[in-house]
């Protein structure tokens, strides 16, 4: 049974695709076998990956729109053990495609339930919104990730995420846990960034990763490439940071 | 005649909030009179005002979803020649309420049309979406300016933004121009960074703002103290990289 993780933060801009490229790669390199999925119609994880999300035959939009479409005839093998189910610019018009029903955010969950293909972890990316595309990520999911700027603009969104975690708990998701907060972003050099994970720890003391990720240039440089960091530069501290977060979750596991 | 500004970019975190706050800022110390207009249901630049997003009587929310709400009675005086009006949580239902139909992208344009209030300025901060909210600011304003932030993955959207300025001006708003693009968090110690800027100035040449604002804490602490980078660190590198935009706003005009 697949651990499924879904990584969401409204705030835009805290590190939600890095996080799930990097995450991904890092379960792979423990040789776990990694199902990447991309719901932001920006399809940032899907370039990151080298499949271009204009072009692209199947995406996450047949899942959540169509009936009976199998998660085999939609993912991409992307090199290793990764595959991934791509984003498409259509993702956009999913909103207001299904509605406002309470079927409209089990589309994601049921695919998945439907498939049969061995994975140890999916890894949900989200778009930087609480809509249908992330309702459907975290009904979906059984732990959510939420990536943390070290800055205080994006220190006010968590509030408002963990009151949507309570509702979704209460309602559409009751098995979905909290499984950590992630510091992104975090200079060692800003007073600011350190102030500002000091007081998440402060806050939420049990529930913040030990492993923080920096500011580096080669976390922002590897998607060029179509790589994670960890290829790109694997000796880069942030490669080290997410090969730390990976063996966090993979061996502590710690939903709080 | 005010002139009005809208700054988007559907990619998360290029800084569109802290231009709104800090051209806002600027903008006023040359003595124009400033109405910021808050269109993100998560209120950052409501809360880097001093503003309580969750506890605000009257907001934009109110003149989106009502007839005939007044200006007057929405916005509220933040200090010097700059007034504000807020965001609410609710903002975030706007969409489904409204729904799809051509009128529900011009209820802040008529809002403002109905307006008398004099102001030399108005900036409108948006989600980072492409839905109703954004749209709304994209048919009120008759300026764009879009943020950048100086990264690779950042890069990516620009192109469809056009595409959708293209769409705009076709349809909905024929005078909606390219104010400019703007390059943000460009630090210049980082070659990622100074590569990126110097490809954007290549793509896009009439078009990029000599101003470019690089990486400070200062800008990410502001906020704290409910102040622009100007009144907290009216010394800082980015203080004056803001400074210098608004002067090339205000005195060269170079819609392209
Ligand atoms: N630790 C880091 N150090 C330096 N740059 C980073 C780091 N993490 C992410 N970035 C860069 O910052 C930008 C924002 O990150 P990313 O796109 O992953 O955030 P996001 O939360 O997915 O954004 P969105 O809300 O738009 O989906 C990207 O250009 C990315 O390359
Ligand atoms: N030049 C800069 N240097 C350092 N930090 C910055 C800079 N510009 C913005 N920031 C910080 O980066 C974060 C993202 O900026 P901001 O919130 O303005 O972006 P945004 O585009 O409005 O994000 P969203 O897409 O969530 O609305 C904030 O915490 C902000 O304080
Ligand atoms: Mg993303
Ligand atoms: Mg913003």
């Amino acid at each position: 049974m697949a651990r499924k993780l879904v990584v969401a933060n409204p705030k835009g801009g805290v590190g939600k695709t890095t996080t799930v490229l990097n995450l991904g790669a890092a379960l792979a390199e423990l040789n776990y076998r990694v199902l990447l999925i991309d719901l932001d119609a920006q399809g940032g994880l899907t370039a990151s990956l080298g499949v271009d999300p204009y072009r692209v035959q199947h995406s996450a939009y047949s899942l959540l729109i169509h009936d009976h479409v199998s998660l085999a005839r939609v993912l991409t093998h992307v090199g290793g053990t990764i595959a991934l189910i791509p984003a498409s610019l259509n993702l956009a018009s999913v909103e207001l495609k299904l509605g406002a029903g309470r079927e409209a955010v089990f589309r994601l969950r049921r695919a998945l339930d439907d498939s049969h293909i061995p994975f140890d972890y999916v890894l949900i990316d989200t778009p930087p919104s609480l809509g249908v595309l992330t309702a459907n990520g975290l009904v979906a999911a059984s732990e959510l990730l939420i990536p943390v700027q070290c800055r205080y603009l994006a220190m006010r969104g968590v509030r408002t995420l963990l009151d949507t975690l309570k509702r979704v708990q209460q309602g559409l998701n009751p098995e979905l846990e909290l499984l950590g907060i992630l510091g992104t972003m975090c200079t060692a050099e800003s007073a600011h960034a350190r102030e500002v994970i000091d007081e998440i720890r402060a806050v939420f003391p049990r529930k913040t990763f030990r492993a923080v990720i920096a500011d580096s240039d080669a976390l922002a440089e590897s998607p060029i490439l179509y790589q994670s960091v960890l290829e790109y530069a694997p000796d880069d501290p942030a490669a080290q940071a997410y090969r730390a977060l990976a063996q966090e979750i993979a061996y502590e596991r710690h939903t709080l």
